[in-house]
């Protein structure tokens, strides 16, 4: 079983490996890998072994291969429905986000209940009204709920995605959230990248 | 010395801090620590060994005392002014994002090129044209820009950012970026929470 740490590191693993591929490269040593993802050449070797993933010695890693499988155990492989609530700044920043639809994420549907927000259309997406949720999930067999509408909100927009089916939720809204053990929820702080930075600028 | 793995722990741990403040506790366990960050308490009290932070044996953590040694290791009790170039659906999202103003973030700026956005105002900031960025960097004491301007225009913009006197970089385009040594960089990609998302839904 992969520890928590291993896990939180994959989606890096995946973006190193696709920016290698993307600069043609087939074989990525442990080191290198390491250096793209600041951690130890070791760590990287322990990451890979815990999910069955064996270098070639004094080699490294098949590229394609490696990047194949990570996608694999990360699910990027599965075709996953996705919708937007709160059709705002940034609920309009994510549906117009290029490169999440590459990832096997596909944005069938956006809401917002303020009239003047439905019925426009973003990314070839019309806004529907937050009356017809429960509906649309259903007949558009939407797993994946973004939440972008003010804190205030956020938990009666989880609450209805939930009773509608949807089985995983990604929240931006600033708001503790209550979910049941059967769904899935990543709460997205923005925050974190910035205190990264500062650390760094305080200790540079 | 810390290792990046308990650095990128950090901004977790001021968040998971901050709520246990706004909940009215005074001491927190590292079983409870650990259970709000999903890692567990022995690995919380060797993270916060390294940077010299000792429980009450136990006990466990002093909550205010914990939260601003935590705040000051990531220089957020630094005041960082701060610029966000490129104001369309995500810079807006941001500018308006009123957290970050709590944390030592000050947006004292916004830059665009376009001449409609030009001259309005976001959350009290105007938008001022990307003409001007070397002067009102200066005059401003800018030290932190946000890059959220297409691909293509992102390294440009943060040579101009840069050669102004900006020392931190915060990008959300997905472009790979060259800095000088002296200048840091976040690289933010909303992908990684999303993956994260789909790898649990995977193994639920
Ligand atoms: N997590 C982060 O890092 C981060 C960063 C920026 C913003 N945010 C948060 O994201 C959220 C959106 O920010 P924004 O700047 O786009 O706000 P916004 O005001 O521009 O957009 C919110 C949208 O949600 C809609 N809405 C409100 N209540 C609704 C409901 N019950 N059902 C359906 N739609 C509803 C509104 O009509 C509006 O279109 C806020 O909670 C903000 O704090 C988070
Ligand atoms: N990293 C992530 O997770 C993530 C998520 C969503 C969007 N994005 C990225 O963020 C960026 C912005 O997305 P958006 O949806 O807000 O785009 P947008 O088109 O709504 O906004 C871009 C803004 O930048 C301005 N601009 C363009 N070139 C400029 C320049 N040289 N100087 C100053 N301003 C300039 C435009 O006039 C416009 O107002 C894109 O690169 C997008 O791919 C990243």
């Amino acid at each position: 079983s992969i520890s928590k740490a291993t896990i939180d590191r994959l989606p890096l693993y995946f973006r190193a490996l696709r920016n290698a591929q993307e600069e043609g490269l087939d074989i990525i040593s442990s080191d290198e890998l390491g250096r793209r993802l600041s951690i130890t050449p070791e760590q990287i070797r322990k990451d890979l072994t815990s999910f069955g993933q064996f270098g070639k010695k004094g080699v490294g890693y098949y590229v394609n291969e490696l990047k194949k499988n990570v996608s694999n155990i990360l699910g990027l492989d599965n075709h996953w429905n996705m919708a937007i609530v709160g059709v705002g700044h940034l609920g309009a920043a994510l549906a117009n986000y290029q490169n999440l639809g590459m990832l096997g994420f596909q944005l069938v549907a956006l809401f917002d209940r303020k009239p003047e927000v439905i019925g426009t259309t973003v990314n070839h997406v019309q806004v529907e009204d937050m009356e017809r949720v429960s509906e649309i999930v259903h007949e558009r067999n939407i797993k994946i709920g973004v939440i972008t509408v003010p804190a205030a909100f956020a938990q009666d927009v989880a609450d209805r995605l939930i009773s509608a089916g949807v089985k995983g939720i990604w929240n931006f809204a600033p708001a503790k959230m209550c979910v049941p053990d059967d769904v899935c929820i990543v709460n997205e702080d923005i925050f974190t990248g910035l205190s990264t930075l500062s650390y760094h600028m305080v200790h540079m």
